[in-house]
């Protein structure tokens, strides 16, 4: 799976994922990548673009979740990332990248890596694979 | 004044510390590229929507990463492609899935949110849809690549252990990078 997020200086933000799916899976069966509030989410709040095991990201609609958690529980996105991946489902099926309108960024996982990479206009960038990197 | 920010990824899963080298260093050099892209775009005034679906086609092209080129395969030996994009200051969407011949997936997405008043479509319907409004497709051995289909071959032999209730513990199947689940 591979997503994009991003946010502009006026605050407009947008979200886009695309996947080959599951190795080996059914013909025909669908993941979480094309149900919007699952693999991806966006509105005047935040953008979110997942990754992981599609049934447990659709059960937790996870990309949503980040947004209603910032909403509703006056969350930041850095919490409401983390606390949306942990309570997605088992460790090691899920991760994702998110936006905020005032230029915030996070890339929470819970699996031993995830191939990432961000910047913000104050001059932040990260490039990584796994926790530590 | 709100700073711009973009962030990208390739996928995630038990990718394993001691990764190989050759498996490695073309991801980070194509994260990077794609960075670059997208921060480029953005410092140049291009949308957000535009920005995310340049850096996700520039993805879905490579053919490491798990989307267009390089997808995964089905148990059919197929590939079967999905992609979704939403616009956050209109809640507009557009999402396809069971594509099996379009080169870059999210701008067939795009394209259901701007042709159309639906946000999903599926499988033969979505690929008519493409062909009608002449997005690129190719033959389907355009997206496969031979790591997945011995990713595929590995993926099959588990299983058919576990189905034959044999009891031995099942090989590891040997890691290729990045998560099998997408």
């Amino acid at each position: 799976t591979v997503g994009c997020v991003a946010v502009d200086n006026a605050g407009n933000l947008a979200a886009a994922t695309s996947t080959g799916g599951f190795v080996n899976k059914m013909v025909g069966r669908v993941g979480d990548t094309p149900l919007i509030g699952a693999g991806t989410y966006a509105n005047q709040i935040c953008a979110v673009s997942t990754t992981g095991k599609g049934e447990e990201i659709i059960r937790g609609t996870v990309a949503r979740e980040v947004a209603a958690l910032m909403e509703y529980k006056g969350l930041s996105l850095a919490e409401a990332g983390a606390y949306a991946v942990d309570q997605s489902g088992p460790k090691g099926t899920c991760g994702l990248i998110a936006v905020s309108a005032n230029g915030e960024v996070t890339m929470p996982f819970n699996s031993t890596g995830m191939f990432r990479a961000c910047a913000t206009e104050d001059g932040y960038t990260e490039i990584g694979i796994w926790a530590n990197n | 004044m709100v700073g711009w920010a973009i962030a990208l990824h390739g996928g995630g899963g038990e990718i394993p510390l001691d990764l190989p080298d050759e498996r490695r260093i073309p991801r980070e050099i194509a994260l990077r590229h794609c960075l670059d892209l997208g921060v480029s775009a953005l410092k140049s005034g291009k949308s957000p929507l535009d920005v995310v679906e340049l850096v996700v086609r520039e993805l879905e092209n490579h053919p490491d990463f798990n989307a267009g080129k390089g997808s995964v395969l089905t148990a059919g030996g197929t590939v079967e492609m999905e992609a979704s994009i939403m616009d956050g200051k209109t809640k507009r969407c557009g999402a396809v899935m069971g594509l099996t011949t379009v080169v870059n997936p999210i701008s067939l997405a795009r394209l259901v949110m701007e042709k159309t008043p639906h946000i999903n479509l599926a499988f033969d319907a979505a690929e008519a849809f493409a062909r009608a409004h002449g997005v690129e497709t190719a033959e389907e051995s355009h997206f496969i690549t031979p790591e997945n289909i011995d990713r595929l071959k590995q993926a099959k032999e588990f299983d058919r252990v576990q189905l034959d209730y044999t009891m031995p513990t099942p090989k590891e199947p040997e890691s290729f990078g990045d998560s099998q689940t997408g």
